[in-house]
């Protein structure tokens, strides 16, 4: 028995695997289960399909836990799915999005990383795959996508923090996700991805610093989410690219998804500043949550309302 | 194999306010094991940029007084992070 889940709390995976469990056994007809395939070390990756009462139409990916150390980012992906079913048939604005949007939710992406941040080095970031000719562990699961993947010298070190791996795709999590938004490419509509720390609101690219053809779009959208976030506890977030807002990233999850076709992906980097960073309280998830929801919420009905 | 412990280990932010600083802060993170949390990497590290980094026990006062002697302002974010990891869990089995 992994111990009782709570939204309050980190969970560890065993704790999360259990609550996937329980959500599919409480919501059987809107939520599914999806193993898209396993990790290095051989853990399940689970996806959870939430669907109202109708069954094709438009969907939304989202992931958390692609880094292991940001514990709030999977705290968020479990808090979405805990609402969505909960307000469902209740919350008339939920109700409606999820009679017309599908959400595919990848809980934690970094599964083995996780793990090893619970069990061995809270501080971990990478996943836990060997590298040829290094005792380095680990690749930067978000410099490892197939995005102008090998164009930054600095992420060629197995070990440096933000190893690129050695070829595009070529950790088994990476891979199992990036097929997985390409076999569900015609109904996913947008990509929304959560990170840990510094408040901000992110879109494309990070490769470079040209702007991608929306980038008007994206930005509004990005600036009414920004401020329906900071209304509840004035939760203050930038926004904009990646690469003039935070700095330059190759290989990233977003650039990729974007430059495959779905032309609204955002990264969240939720709470806070740096007083804890990492180590964001867990009494701060609730109202990270609540916040980070609000915004979740406003994309989501945007993205409804604007793509065909 | 124990899990790993930051007993002692501070996260230090420094406000970089130029190239000097930042090159000064690129070379500390060759000599001694700079963390960082924001950014990613020592690669990331730019002028006018805010920096947040970890760093041991045993290196931290070498570190301060790096900075001191280059007159780099810095904050320690957190003073014994093996101390948060503790704390972080603040609620109550429900």
């Amino acid at each position: 028995n992994p111990g009782r889940h709570s939204y309050a709390k980190y969970n560890n995976w065993n704790k999360i695997v259990a609550w996937t469990e329980k959500m599919v056994h409480k919501h059987p007809k809107m939520v599914s289960r999806i193993k898209i395939g396993t990790t290095v070390e051989d853990n399940p990756l689970y996806v959870l399909k939430i669907a109202g009462k109708d069954k094709r139409r438009k969907a939304i990916f989202m992931d958390c836990g692609i880094h292991a150390r940001e514990w709030i980012s999977p705290a968020f992906c479990q808090w979405f799915v805990y609402q969505a079913t909960k307000t469902y048939g209740k919350n008339k604005i939920m109700t409606k999005l999820l009679d017309r949007m599908n959400f595919y939710v990848l809980p934690v992406f970094n599964v083995d990383g996780y793990i090893w941040s619970w069990t061995q080095n809270r501080m971990w970031r990478k996943n836990r795959s060997r590298n040829q000719n290094s005792k380095c562990i680990g690749t930067d699961l978000n410099r490892n996508f197939n995005v102008s993947w090998n164009s930054f010298p600095n992420t060629n070190d197995p070990c440096q923090e933000i190893y690129r791996g050695p070829a595009p795709e070529s950790e088994k999590e990476t891979k199992a996700v990036s097929d997985f938004i390409r076999s569900h490419l015609k109904s996913i509509k947008a990509y929304i991805t959560f990170h840990s720390y510094s408040q901000m609101l992110l879109f494309p690219y990070g490769y470079t610093s040209e702007l991608p053809p929306n980038h008007k779009n994206l930005a509004k959208v990005a600036k009414i989410a920004t401020d329906v976030l900071s209304t509840p506890y004035e939760t203050h977030y930038t926004y904009g690219p990646i690469a003039s807002t935070i700095y330059p990233t190759s290989g990233s999850s977003l650039d990729w998804a974007y430059n495959l076709g779905i032309k609204h992906t955002f990264a969240f980097e939720l709470r806070d500043k740096g007083r804890f960073g990492f180590l964001l309280p867990e009494s701060q998830i609730k109202p990270t949550c609540k916040e980070t929801m609000l915004a979740v919420k406003f994309i989501v009905k945007y993205i409804l309302k604007h793509t065909s | 194999i124990a899990p790993v412990r930051f007993d002692g280990d501070k996260v230090l932010r420094v406000k970089l306010q130029d190239e000097k600083q930042a090159n000064i802060i690129k070379d500390l993170a060759k000599t001694s094991q700079l963390d960082f949390w924001y950014p990613d990497t020592t690669h990331h590290v730019a002028a006018n940029m805010t920096v947040d980094f970890q760093i041991s026990a045993k290196e931290s006062q070498f570190v301060q007084s790096a900075l001191d002697q280059n007159q780099m302002h810095y904050e320690i974010l957190i003073h014994d992070v093996q101390e948060e990891v503790e704390k972080q869990f603040d609620v109550k089995e429900d």
